[in-house]
């Protein structure tokens, strides 16, 4: 697999650097000399050029990748101008990040496939996470349902997965268990993971459970053991 | 809750937009009356102040709220100092945003709760789902364990959750499908979500399957079925 990264802040690089890390060819491209230089040795090709030069895109073979991922930030015309030469250029998939909704409207509009919000997203999720303690994970599978990862209640705590019968009386599946448990030499923690609960497994002090469910429910199985 | 929010970057803001929100009682501090002023009608109250001055986040007040998110940028110094004073102040939790794991070890050391890196989480979960095609979500639960979203492989249409037994076969849980269908008049997509897949349900193309388990054993189930 061959992909463009097209700016080259804190989004883009990361991105970059993932991608190489997995064995893609990465060309990476930016304005800024320093950050083209910084890469260079980590991804297949970077480039210092203006992204809005058409033709420089194209001399340097950006029309032949797979994927573009979009990464400039502040100046929205030049991300505008990457996702439109993009797909003039014939690119399957361009993912591009976008500032707010009405940003990402434009983009689409324009012929992204794909749009991100990092530090939106971050934030929803960190606030799901402080909203309701004792979360350590949130991921939303669709609205109002989701994964989360929280302190096992109080309630809860020394009862067997069969006594709590999470699925019939909640409609939650619990899909892990972290266990957290002292090193035997006594001076650090270790977890352990429980993928594959069974029924017999019983809540430790400490546990974290992974439950999918939808929001109410999960809400209320934690009243009912808190 | 009371919270304040240090930084109105794009972070920043989307944190102090999405607490307000949920009703939570929010500070905002930044020292550009721009953002100070953009955001002022949205939360509690909206400060304009250098975040490094002790004495001005004494007097505001900040040192009363439950939690504060350190989300200043570039500026490391005064993310340092801000998490620095935070703590002297006694907030219980602190969330700081990094920019590398060495400035998040810094942040930690100096009394980071939590530390995040929107862009560098938000590139991470981009390539996992460049890298595994049909994949529309992806959320780690713990090294190597996940919930992914994919596109219901070819080879498991028609098939019925008992005949694909994949608890047994591949220790892989299936929390729940999305299925889109097309709407009555016929114009348009509309999604069902099956929170509680039962033995008896089939698996239809297009089909959204949510799935947990360990990143070998999806790649096993993925490779079997496509
Ligand atoms: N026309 C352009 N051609 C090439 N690179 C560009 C162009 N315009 C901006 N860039 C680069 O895009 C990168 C990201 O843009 P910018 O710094 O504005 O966004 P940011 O929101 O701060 O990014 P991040 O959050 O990823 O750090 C910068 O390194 C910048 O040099
Ligand atoms: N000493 C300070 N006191 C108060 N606010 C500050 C201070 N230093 C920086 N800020 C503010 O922090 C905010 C975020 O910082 P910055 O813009 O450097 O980060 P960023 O990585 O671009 O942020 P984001 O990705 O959230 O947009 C800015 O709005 C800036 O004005």
């Amino acid at each position: 697999m061959k992909c463009a990264v097209i700016g080259l802040g804190q989004f883009g690089k990361a991105a970059a650097l993932a991608l190489a890390r997995n064995g893609v060819e990465v060309i990476g491209v930016d304005e800024d000399m320093e950050l083209v230089d910084d890469i260079k040795d980590e991804i297949s090709l970077a480039v210092r050029m203006d992204a809005t030069d058409e033709g420089s895109l194209e001399s340097h073979g950006i029309g032949q990748v797979n994927v573009l991922v979009a990464a400039i930030g502040a100046n929205f015309e030049a991300q505008v101008l990457t996702v439109v030469y993009a797909k003039k250029l014939g690119i399957p998939k361009v993912v591009a990040r976008a500032m707010t909704p009405v940003h990402a409207r434009i983009l689409h509009l324009v012929g992204a496939d794909e749009i991100l919000n990092p530090e939106e997203e971050a934030a929803n999720r960190l606030v799901q996470r402080l909203l309701i303690p004792g979360i350590s994970g949130y991921f939303e599978l669709a609205e109002s349902f989701s994964v989360v990862e929280i302190d096992a209640p109080a309630g809860t705590v020394g009862k067997s997965l069969l006594q709590l019968d999470l699925r019939r009386k909640f409609r939650i599946n619990l899909v892990a268990i972290k266990h957290r448990s002292p090193n035997p030499d006594g001076t650090s923690m270790r977890e352990e993971f429980n993928p594959v609960p069974s029924p017999d497994d019983r809540i430790r002090f400490g546990d974290v459970l992974a439950l999918v469910g939808s929001d109410l429910d999960l809400a209320s199985f934690m009243a009912e053991f808190s």
